[in-house]
């Protein structure tokens, strides 16, 4: 058989070009796209470069519904196992949901491998976020990425989490996305919207927004 | 590490929102490959206001149009945002979509786009613009996902390099081209079945051995 690369030589493609193979595409915008959300991307200090971002907070205007999926990594850090015991879920794997007001998440160090230290770092974090932004510590969920087996401390979240408490706002999910970034090279956001009319819901327009960072150690396997 | 936080402004219940979340994470990050490690601190948090609704408006169920719209709008993002980080692995220049049709069952295509997403080989053949197919046939046959070699066919970037198993004469200089474009992708039909799956990666530079050789200092 003489082919080439050339379709019409010999072979067709196994999936010829079309627009459904398009990825999806994205509005502007990101966190904070849909509304009812202020976000804010701080320098608290867990990095030493002070031009970078390392602190971001994600706060919903009321208490609202929230879910979450995590690692199933046994070596698990100390925010996901806190995180997922506030929205209910004692063990991995369990549906973790509830109801949450904030996300604080803080680049620079993983709070991974910290034992009861860390957890601690983890339980603290959420109140210390909680006071800032006027809910209950189990409102509050915490992420944090960066280096494993180092201690995370808690000074910088008691001076930085004041101060992204004050500044929060609807045009922030941009910095708070730079801010949880590691070694990514580039903030991701992207949003999507939909309208009500055609599913019982005329006169609504609906948002969902979402920033991301990942960059190495990735192969995400959550559950 | 990945952390994604999504919201929307939608109303959705908290058990309805992480059935939700779960399928849009598990055909998005979870179909994610930079380097095969699976991180201590993946999180993905979905936060929902209804502050688009009108006070007292009904959550949207599922089942229902609505739920259907919102879940779609969800995996939207969440596909977005997986292939941004794919395409932001440490090191890379290339994002690298692997399609994988005709695979016996779900976890069959699973296990053989993973083999080829995780292929140090096949990345850097990527790297390198170098459309190595026989790369690929080997991480389909190592993958342990059932069907024979008589059966499989590879696409590299919209270009048949093999059928029957057997090699497809292609235009090298075409194939060079087409590795200018930002996305490569490689299609693989194991002609065992009706399952397929999609897995994002990216090729594999020097660079990754770069940043992870001084990541602490």
């Amino acid at each position: 058989v003489q082919a080439s690369g050339d379709p019409a030589a010999g072979f067709a493609p196994l999936r010829p070009p079309s627009s459904a193979d398009a990825p999806p595409a994205s509005e502007p915008g990101g966190v904070t796209r849909a509304r009812g959300f202020r976000a804010v991307g701080v320098h608290a200090g867990f990095r030493k470069d002070p031009s970078r971002l390392d602190l971001a907070l994600v706060v919903a205007d009321e208490p609202c519904a929230c879910a979450a999926v995590f690692t199933r990594n046994v070596f698990c850090a100390a925010p996901v196992t806190v995180s997922r015991a506030q929205l209910g879920a004692d063990q991995p794997g369990e549906p973790a949901y509830g109801t949450a007001r904030a996300v604080v998440v803080n680049s620079g160090n993983a709070n991974a491998a910290t034992g009861e230290r860390g957890l601690e770092t983890a339980r603290a974090t959420t109140r210390i976020v909680g006071d800032a932004v006027g809910c209950p510590a189990d409102e509050v969920l915490v992420a944090s990425t960066g280096v494993i087996g180092e201690h995370l401390p808690l000074e910088p979240f008691e001076t930085g989490v004041p101060a992204a408490a004050a500044a929060l706002s609807p045009d922030g999910g941009a910095d708070a996305a730079r801010a949880i970034m590691t070694t990514d090279t580039l903030p991701k956001e992207a949003a999507a919207s939909f309208d009500g009319a055609d599913i019982g819901y005329a006169g609504c327009t609906f948002f969902v927004g979402g920033m991301a960072k990942g960059s190495g150690m990735i192969m995400p396997n959550m559950a | 590490t990945m952390i994604a936080v999504v919201t929307t402004d939608a109303p959705v219940l908290p058990h309805d929102l992480h059935k939700a979340l779960a399928r849009a994470a598990g055909a998005s990050f979870n179909k994610v490959t930079v380097d095969s490690d699976t991180s201590t601190n993946d999180s993905c948090f979905l936060l929902a206001s209804g502050a688009a609704a009108p006070a007292g408006a009904e959550p949207f169920a599922p089942g229902t149009p609505a739920f259907a719209a919102f879940e779609q709008a969800l995996g939207d993002v969440c596909q977005n945002l997986a292939r941004q980080m794919a395409a932001d692995g440490e090191g890379a220049t290339r994002l690298v979509t692997v399609n994988v049709t005709g695979a016996a069952t779900p976890a069959d295509a699973d296990a053989a786009a993973r083999a080829v997403a995780n292929s140090p080989l096949v990345k850097t053949a990527v790297y390198g613009h170098d459309a190595n197919w026989g790369r690929v046939a080997m991480a389909i046959g190592k993958s342990g996902a059932a069907f024979r070699q008589q059966d499989a066919a590879i696409d590299i970037m919209g270009m048949p390099v093999c059928r029957g198993g057997l090699t497809v004469p292609f235009d090298e200089d075409e194939a060079l081209r087409r590795f200018e474009n930002p996305e490569i992708v490689i299609d693989v039909d194991l002609g065992a079945g009706d399952a397929a799956t999609t897995v994002w990666t990216c090729d594999f530079s020097h660079d990754y051995v770069t940043i992870n050789g001084d990541y602490r200092s």
